[in-house]
């Protein structure tokens, strides 16, 4: 990926920071998801030298993919079907390979991000332009392709969990989702608790169903539960209208120009007998209506690219995409077939005004390439999906938020950037948004992390990443959320944006062990067969012992009051682990409610040795009553002068 | 639809396995042919959970609940892309 490197700090001035090229290259990042395109050049080798003595995994042959496409940066490539195949029936070869070979393009995407080498002259037409790479260029890639065209089954996903941690992979990115389920019924979960044990580092997405509220997956506490924000980079295509009004746009088009001049602008929705016909779904438009014209399709429903094809085949010359209220003002960029924008809601209500109200509305796009340096940023998806935590609301999930919004990383060759059959075109890099990317970001990070730290646990290096993050901009203001244009909440970007320079040396850490995960099973009431289920062993919780989820060791505070009034306590009580050098490390608290009494015993903690470890209870106590579904946030911050080492509270009322 | 077949993954305490089997694939198989003569494994894990996944009708699922050793059985889930 091209600009989120220098984004997140890890340019060439910060590589000395980084140990490249010693253990970062005894690190392998495991990735579940479509497979791999093994031509592509983020997967070159060059300067990498044998494979980690520890590894156990290897590369299975199969439809178009020998064990002579993986090398020393592919080091293992497997592919699952059985539970594909016993529901949806044998594949079809010809339509997809029955092997590890990616005919999606998003397997390839995510792990070129995660881990893919450096890779000069990378760009999408041109847009995008750079020197591409993954962020932690040196590790070493093992894919298992668990999805397929028909979708990702169980089954499938935990026999790629089960062979990922047998390979000795150490860290693994899953940029997939289900619904929302208790965790000893979640596979992902499950097998998620079994790498943790193994030492593994997981992260996952946190889904794109924001911005609604209790919209997260993945919400394990032993998994790092990574949300997606914008970069400063954009792509505009600015809409210019007959009445000399300009609307700023998002494109990522290049093809023929549209005709000099203005262009007759017609409304999808007056252009269909269908009832839902501004969508521009297939087969909804009237060519005679449309031939010649651009055309005005409201986002939602069909894929954007799709819409845009929609119009093309009903002879439009050009597509207006508008955003609708549950995207607002997120401009997400396309490859389009034809000319296009993406425009926000506003924009988009503006347009239609004028379209409405003009006799002869007419209209032209302006497309400007790749615009950098683009302010504020980051900013907060709007589809990054929003806690509450519905499972466990006394965890604070989204975890981190990493760059998610149009990024460039490898592509299959099987398909063109639409993803659309039609689409013959072929590139080695496109442009995405999602969660999906997200969660590779910070594996690469953690891959990174690993390397320099190899002692460090998953829940130390999730701590480094989150109590280093930044959740406001240089001018102190907190991080925007692009769904409302108002500052964002930990619900939404959880510690805030991966910092991972700062991550390296983050003074201090909450280290969690299994035992400590055992505990908060018991605390969440699982029975001995639940637990049993998710550490296949014989377990069983001490009948005498108090269980608190509140005791779960976790970088971040999340606290459910009741609204019915009356005064509440909580006691959440932490250990922080010293991983810098001897000093004290003094409290700061902040809170933006009197409604919360917050307390903090002890005021200061002194460390005079690496590994020492100090504990901490934090009281909440609520005055009076708030009504339901209130939210209030604050944070706490441990600083020696040097090192800050933060945590945000949310609190909730139900 | 009764005797439609959906996948399931079945989780074992491998504790729990009788002296009688050597390896818990043998116990597995003896689980699921106890229930369901016809049908067949889809995978065994041996990492992450203790069990194996395979075909069976809402009937043949109940029956295996209620075996020894067997932990649960859940319907496959389908997960999508982000």
């Amino acid at each position: 990926t091209t600009r989120t490197p220098e984004f997140l700090g890890l340019g060439k001035s910060t590589d000395a920071l980084f140990p490249e090229t010693d253990s970062v290259s005894d690190v392998v990042v495991g990735v579940l998801d479509t497979g791999v395109w093994p031509e592509s050049h983020s997967f070159a080798d060059d300067g990498l030298g044998p494979v980690p003595a520890s590894w156990k995994g290897f590369c299975e042959e199969g439809t178009n993919f020998t064990s002579s496409h993986c090398n020393r940066k592919l080091i293992g490539a497997r592919f699952f079907s059985r539970g594909y195949e016993a529901t949806l029936g044998p594949i079809d070869a010809s339509r997809e390979s029955k092997s590890p070979r990616d005919d999606d393009g998003h397997g390839t995407h995510t792990a070129s991000t995660a881990a893919g080498s450096v890779v000069e002259g990378a760009s999408l037409f041109g847009f995008a332009a750079g020197t591409a790479r993954g962020m932690a260029t040196r590790a070493r890639v093992a894919v298992y392709k668990v999805c397929w065209l028909g979708g990702c089954f169980s089954s499938d996903i935990l026999k790629g969990l089960d062979q990922a941690v047998e390979d000795n992979v150490n860290v693994l990115s899953m940029s997939l989702g289900g619904g929302m389920s208790e965790y000893y019924r979640d596979s992902v979960a499950v097998g998620a608790f079994a790498a943790m044990q193994k030492g593994i580092f997981i992260s996952s997405s946190a889904g794109n169903a924001g911005p609604s509220d209790f919209s997260l997956s993945n919400v394990a506490p032993w998994i790092t539960t990574v949300g997606a924000g914008t970069l400063d980079r954009d792509f505009p295509a600015y809409v210019s209208l007959g009445s000399g009004q300009n609307y700023s746009g998002v494109s990522l088009y290049k093809g023929d120009a549209l005709p000099h001049g203005m262009l007759p602008l017609i409304y999808a929705g007056n252009a269909s007998n269908a009832t839902n016909g501004n969508l521009c779904m297939m087969g909804t438009l009237i060519p005679e209506k449309v031939a010649g014209k651009m055309v005005l399709c409201d986002r939602g429903l069909n894929a954007r690219v799709q819409k845009g094809a929609v119009v093309k085949a009903a002879g439009g010359l050009g597509m207006v995409l508008a955003n609708t209220a549950s995207n607002g003002e997120e401009l997400v960029a396309d490859a389009h077939l034809l000319p296009a924008s993406c425009v926000g809601e506003k924009s988009g209500n503006a347009i239609k005004k004028y379209l409405f109200s003009d006799t002869n509305p007419t209209v032209t796009i302006l497309f400007e390439g790749t615009k950098v340096g683009v302010q504020p940023s980051p900013v907060v998806a709007a589809f990054s999906s929003r806690g509450p935590n519905l499972i466990t609301p006394q965890i604070l999930k989204p975890d981190i938020i990493a760059p998610g919004v149009n990024i460039i990383a490898g592509w299959s060759g099987k398909l063109g950037p639409t993803g659309l059959a039609i689409d013959s075109r072929r590139v080695a890099f496109n442009i995405i948004s999602g969660t999906s990317m997200s969660c590779p970001h910070v594996s690469g990070l953690a891959a990174l992390l690993k390397g320099a730290h190899p002692e460090w646990s998953p829940a130390a290096i999730r701590s480094a990443l989150m109590t280093t993050a930044y959740s406001s901009y240089k001018d102190g203001q907190i991080l925007l959320d692009i769904a409302t244009g108002k500052p964002s909440t930990p619900f939404d970007h959880g510690a805030g944006h991966a910092d991972p320079v700062a991550a390296l040396d983050p003074g201090l850490v909450y280290d969690l062990t299994v035992d400590d995960y055992l505990d908060f099973l018991c605390a969440l009431n699982y029975t001995d067969d639940q637990i049993s289920g998710l550490t296949r062993k014989e377990f069983s919780c001490d009948a005498k012992k108090k269980y608190s989820v509140t005791d779960l060791n976790y970088p971040s505070f999340a606290v459910n009051f009741q609204s019915n009034g009356g005064s509440s306590v909580y006691n959440y009580s932490r250990t922080l682990t010293n991983v810098g050098p001897a000093g004290t490390y003094k409290l700061s608290l902040k809170s933006e409610t009197q409604s919360v009494k917050i307390s903090v015993e002890p005021e200061t903690l002194s460390f005079s040795h690496a590994n020492e470890k100090k504990s901490y209870t934090v009281t909440f106590t609520a005055v009076g009553s708030m009504s339901p579904d209130s939210k209030s946030f604050g944070r706490i911050e441990w600083s020696d002068g040097k090192h800050i080492v933060g945590s945000p509270i949310a609190f909730s009322w139900s | 639809a009764q005797n439609e077949k959906t996948t399931y993954v079945v989780r074992m305490a491998s504790h729990q396995m009788p002296k009688a089997f050597e390896r818990h694939a043998h116990w597995y198989a003896a689980s699921l042919k106890s229930v369901s003569p016809s049908a067949d494994m889809l995978y065994t894990y041996n990492n992450v959970v203790h069990g194996f996944s395979t075909r069976l009708t809402d009937d043949e699922a109940r029956s295996l609940q209620g075996q020894p050793g067997v932990i649960s059985v859940w319907p496959e889930l389908k997960y999508e892309l982000h």
